[in-house]
């Protein structure tokens, strides 16, 4: 039984042990968002002492790359804090912050820019940042494409929230609607972290989609060979599909994989609140755990598994089907018209645009990205 | 003139306040986004480093490895430092890979070297940033050299952590505006 989602809930749900926490020094783990806000060592010492009890833990970030004001605590920045400590647990931690920027400036670049400039960098990244396709130009999501390719060349794994607006919708000019994919959701050399709720919201059973999960296709990038079987399968077999005039069936199909993102206890101004939801939570969780098995390979003198997606789609076909909880339940939100009447896409088996391969089986992940 | 964004149209998001002109001697931080070489190259090794039935798979590059692959080639480097000396502009910094380059431009100057920009200021509680709610291009002789110039269109992101409550509470209005519009 349990009222909301602390670390010992999640490391409870995906299997992971008190055992299962960093122990390499030089391994490290990144989170960043871009609203500006702050979080505070304070916060992150209180959220361990209250939550952290059952695993070694560090209870302070260990980098702080950009400007930390005096500023209250933001929740965003409390939340991917404190959750990616609580998977990655023991693992070194920065924090790119860019509260207090120039006027002029537009952080998620000042991001990019600090990757082509630093080289030596945590090997995950999780990032809460998405903005409608359609808002930016071709140009501009063309490019950062390339530098999110610069960053998979150099074995880094960068994780995106799949946003929380569900297929998203959009007006068109003629009236008609359509489902609006997000940026840098639909990036094909991101993976893209959706969410799920519990079946039972008291209790640590099943998971289910969570309504908000952002998800679906891209219109701006083609679908990527890694996933064409998968998404080819779920087209073919789903089934029940919205109008096909909703969406580019050819695009980069997103999510990757899941978490849960419904329901989290944040600490933040000292202040413990619970009810806190959304992909920005599911995608510190996933983060975390990338870090441990990075942790993992880096003690057998492996590389870390840097850009994800060409292994997290082969697992089924090498039999590690249990590498991750498949949700096959739920769908999420979309249009508010008498077509789709608010839903866009439902969970199916195996891969689906709600929840993408669903949500990770850390022992059983980690047996399949750690080669005998 | 070209424009390297033509698209989508400028728009101001919600709750963002304009608050006038900013003054001709303002700072304005541009980021020109350079032409870069070896996209292609830089494809096929993502592809054979991240797969793990590749022989290749985790042989990551550097850093250093990476700018050898995709720096902007000496024609690309050459056009725009001309172009940027000759308004004068002189406070920028650049990044390993020489993809980038950051500038502190008056905003006189910016409008000068980017035709169609306007520079003004909008607020939104205690946030306040300046962009340009008209297009901007780049000299014709520069379009092949600059993918993009950060710092005019897009506006800091939104939250996007809700409470339970608040999504639901934002479910609600959107059903009562959606019934409306249907």
């Amino acid at each position: 039984f349990h009222l909301g989602v602390t670390p010992s809930v999640i490391r409870k749900r995906y299997n992971m042990t008190g055992g299962d926490v960093g122990l390499l020094p030089n391994n490290s783990q990144a989170c960043a968002q871009f609203l500006e806000q702050y979080f505070h060592q304070a916060d992150v010492a209180e959220f361990m002492q209250l939550f952290g009890s059952s695993f070694a833990h560090r209870s302070q970030v260990d980098r702080v790359i950009g400007r930390q004001g005096k500023g209250k605590a933001g929740l965003e920045a409390s939340l991917d804090v404190e959750y990616i400590m609580s998977t990655g647990a023991n693992i070194s931690t920065w924090v790119f912050s860019n509260a207090g920027r120039h006027e002029s400036q537009e952080p998620f670049l000042a991001w990019l820019l600090l990757l082509s400039n630093m080289s030596s960098l945590p090997w995950v990244h999780s990032v809460s940042y998405g903005d409608d396709e359609d808002s930016l130009s071709l140009a501009y999501m063309e490019r950062v494409n390339v530098e999110f390719m610069k960053a998979a060349a150099r074995g880094l794994t960068i994780l995106f929230a799949s946003g929380d607006d569900g297929a998203g919708c959009r007006r068109m000019p003629g009236g008609n609607h359509t489902f609006r994919p997000s940026f840098p959701a639909s990036s094909p050399y991101v993976t893209t972290v959706g969410g799920t709720s519990f079946k039972n919201p008291f209790l640590v059973t099943a998971e289910v989609t969570d309504y908000i999960s952002g998800g679906g296709f891209s219109n701006v990038f083609p679908m990527p060979d890694y996933q064409a079987a998968a998404v080819k399968r779920f087209l073919r077999s789903a089934s029940k599909l919205p109008p096909s005039s909703y969406y580019n069936s050819s695009g980069r199909a997103y999510p990757d994989l899941s978490a849960l993102s419904d329901n989290y206890w944040v600490v933040t101004n000292r202040i413990p609140l619970p009810w806190v939801s959304g992909t920005s939570a599911s995608t510190p969780v996933v983060g975390g755990m990338v870090a441990l098995i990075n942790d993992r390979r880096l003690q057998r003198g492996l590389a870390p598994l840097g850009f994800l997606n060409p292994a997290l789609y082969q697992l089924q076909e090498q039999g590690h089907d249990a590498a991750l909880y498949d949700v096959t339940q739920g769908c999420h939100l979309s249009c508010l018209d008498g077509t789709v009447q608010g839903q866009g896409f439902c969970a199916g088996p195996a891969w689906d645009p709600v929840t993408g391969w669903g949500t990770p089986n850390f022992p059983r992940l980690l047996r399949a990205l750690l080669p005998p | 003139a070209l424009q390297p964004e033509p698209e989508p149209p400028c728009r101001v998001p919600p709750g963002w306040t304009p608050a006038g002109r900013v003054d001709p001697g303002h700072e304005v931080q541009l980021t020109f986004a350079l032409r870069q070489r070896g996209a292609g190259r830089l494809s096929q090794l993502v592809r054979a480093v991240s797969d793990p039935r590749s022989p290749r798979y985790g042989k990551y590059l550097s850093l250093e490895q990476v700018r050898d692959l995709v720096q902007p080639s000496p024609a690309t480097l050459t056009a725009v430092l001309k172009w940027l000396q000759g308004y004068g502009v002189e406070k920028c910094s650049s990044v390993t890979t020489l993809d980038f380059l950051e500038c502190l431009v008056p905003a006189s100057t910016a409008e000068q070297l980017l035709p169609g920009a306007e520079f003004h200021r909008y607020v939104k509680g205690q946030r306040s940033v300046v962009r340009s709610p008209l297009r901007y291009a780049v000299p014709e002789e520069l379009a092949e050299h600059v993918d993009f110039v950060g710092g005019l269109h897009r506006f800091p992101a939104e939250r996007k952590v809700v409470s339970r409550a608040w999504a639901k509470k934002e479910m609600e209005s959107k059903q009562h505006n959606g019934a409306r519009a249907v």
